[in-house]
């Protein structure tokens, strides 16, 4: 298994529908700052689930809406779309390809999809961590490597209870 | 419940050992199970004078494996070559990324997640120890998928696939390119337009 | 007391946004004096389409420099160029460690200190940002003295004294070398033994 | 006015003495992780009267002393001596340079020296803030540069009080 795609659309400062297709291997992304990069990070966390607007560096959930620029209109709604490759089947899944995406309105009505049709939040976070992707330490956001070593010991704990 | 926590927390711990030694030659890591009145991280009597080693296994005795209702934490403890154990918090900058990366990859030894993101984790590092740590994320990208943000050129030059991302002139992240072969990718991060 | 800090307040404001449109080509800055209920920080309403700017000069108008007892904070706004105005925190890893940067230098604008310390401040910045970094470290240096911690080589070409450290093999710091002149300091940080 | 050196004995990594002459242009510090380059700034931050263990990244302040190495046993106390030049007289005081100094024994006992004399702290700090050396934005500390952002308001008004 692996993130074969992402997309994104009125998600931060992705305006547009932009996308992008990953290798099983090394991807590197680079660009100057202020480009974009970690937004990518923030989009994969937040179409993954993520509650915590403080996670997504914002002060509320819709703050992950596109706000506008000099040239164009703020969004209306923004979305994500992750597509896994599941061809080894460790999500319980029958599709070799699975889908898992959310959108959220400017009323901060959300709503999250597996393979394009309609679920709840648990759904998607169930389906997930069967995979080993639940709260775990797969994403390690800018400037945040030592969080573990700031974290307390209990908290230590759940990442290895994860593991388990 | 516990038992299988207790496998898995001997798996992870060695693991992280051997990380340890890995990012840190000549250094040694440990995860211990804080007692549950909880000592601060890495404090040790530091012994002067003898050949610096973190506190022999038989102090893991005392752990008790069923204390039902009673989740201890995890501790972590690192003696570096040369250097007497510590408080975590004196470790310098590049020390400390590199000991929670070691703890990251101890517990993707045990449990690899389909993919990991790392946005710019080597930003303390030095060149060594950037070296060091590309080795380690080499080593393993048969068993993952690594998404690597960064700056460094050392960095990019690992890539199998290379993005580069920038800001258009109307306001909004474009993606630039997509290029496939390790040699391309010489090319500096430097702020200019859409490459 | 309050003249003299309404004085400087605004001789610092100036200062930052004319450092900000210098770190950041296109962008404005501006310091803001809170509403006692503090409006959370760079929060504008972004009028989309508009040829994006800061909130107009009027708004200034509202500000009672005398309200005595009550401490009014200092807000910081940022709007970069293309980009609509917004909170703080959306701002990229190098971008917010160039605004930090513009508002010290405002402060030392109006008020040097005899000496700075800098310790990986350009740790987030691209090559781009690192040259406007040091240019205005450069335009300075005569008015204070600079010392710079780095690992980046392009910092270690603008020193005038360049000093290595390096821990030796009993486990201290030992201070390694002091260079004179620019052009000797192309070296690398590389973790090599005492150079 | 600008720092002249920096002498550290028993304070952190630099267990036996070690001396940095600056320059009142621009001085560049380089080294492997791990070296030392930040106990510099420590130990600078130290001397003019730090009282905050963790602003030093200890747990208490006795952590600043040499705490020994494979090869060396522990220091009994950690002494850092800063000279000024004061050529443009911006220190009040009569000397064309002007030492400060600190230190602090394993029991916690500290003591502080204007130009090898002893004083108290405040002696030293109200010295150093009548030359624009108060709790300031001087030394900015290894990935702490955006804390002025993370910093409430009234404490970024505290600095620009300072420089009134
Ligand atoms: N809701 C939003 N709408 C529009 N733009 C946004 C939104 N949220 C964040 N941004 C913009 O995204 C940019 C930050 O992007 P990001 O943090 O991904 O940069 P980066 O490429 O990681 O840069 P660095 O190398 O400095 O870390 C900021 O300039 C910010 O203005
Ligand atoms: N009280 C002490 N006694 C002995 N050594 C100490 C003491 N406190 C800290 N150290 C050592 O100092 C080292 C850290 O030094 P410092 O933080 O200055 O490194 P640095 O050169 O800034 O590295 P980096 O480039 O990673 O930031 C650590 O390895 C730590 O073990
Ligand atoms: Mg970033
Ligand atoms: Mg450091």
């Amino acid at each position: 298994m692996f993130l074969k795609s992402v997309k994104a659309r009125g998600f931060k400062s992705f305006a547009r529908s932009a996308e992008f297709g990953f290798e099983s291997g090394i991807t590197v992304v680079v660009g100057p700052n202020g480009s974009g990069k970690s937004n990518i990070a923030d989009a994969v966390m937040w179409a993954m689930g993520e509650q915590s607007p403080s996670a997504v560096r914002g002060a509320s959930m819709q703050d992950v809406i596109f706000s506008g620029s000099d040239k164009l209109a703020p969004a209306g709604m923004a979305e994500v779309e992750l597509v896994f490759d599941n061809s080894n089947g460790a999500l319980p899944i029958e599709f070799s390809e699975v889908a898992v995406s959310r959108r959220i309105y400017r009323d901060g009505e959300g709503a999250y999809f597996i393979n394009r049709s309609s679920c709840r939040l648990v759904d998607v976070v169930e389906l997930l961590s069967d995979a080993g992707l639940g709260k775990g330490t797969h994403i390690v956001s800018q400037g945040r490597v030592e969080a573990i070593l700031e974290s307390k010991p209990e908290e230590r704990r759940g990442y290895i209870e994860e593991a388990a | 419940i516990e038992t299988s926590f207790n496998d898995t927390f001997a798996a992870v711990s060695g693991h992280f050992a051997d990380v340890v030694s890995t990012l840190f030659p000549g250094g040694q890591g440990r995860l211990l199970l804080a007692e549950p009145a909880g000592e601060p991280d890495g404090v040790e009597e530091a012994r002067p004078g003898e050949e610096g080693s973190l506190p022999k296994e038989e102090e893991e005795e005392d752990d008790e494996p069923f204390q039902s209702g009673d989740r201890r934490g995890v501790e972590i403890r690192v003696k570096l070559a040369r250097k007497s154990a510590r408080n975590l918090s004196l470790l310098s900058g590049g020390e400390r990324s590199l000991v929670a990366v070691a703890f990251l990859f101890a517990i993707f030894l045990v449990r690899p997640a389909p993919f990991y993101i790392l946005d710019e984790i080597e930003a303390a590092l030095d060149d060594v120890n950037i070296t060091r740590l590309l080795n380690m994320i080499r080593r393993y990208q048969h068993k993952t998928q690594f998404i690597v943000i960064t700056h460094q050129k050392r960095t990019m030059e690992c890539a199998d696939v290379l993005y580069g991302v920038s800001m258009g002139a109307d306001g909004t992240s474009k993606v630039l390119s997509r290029r496939m072969d390790k040699t391309a990718t010489a090319g500096s991060t430097a702020g200019t337009e859409a490459k």
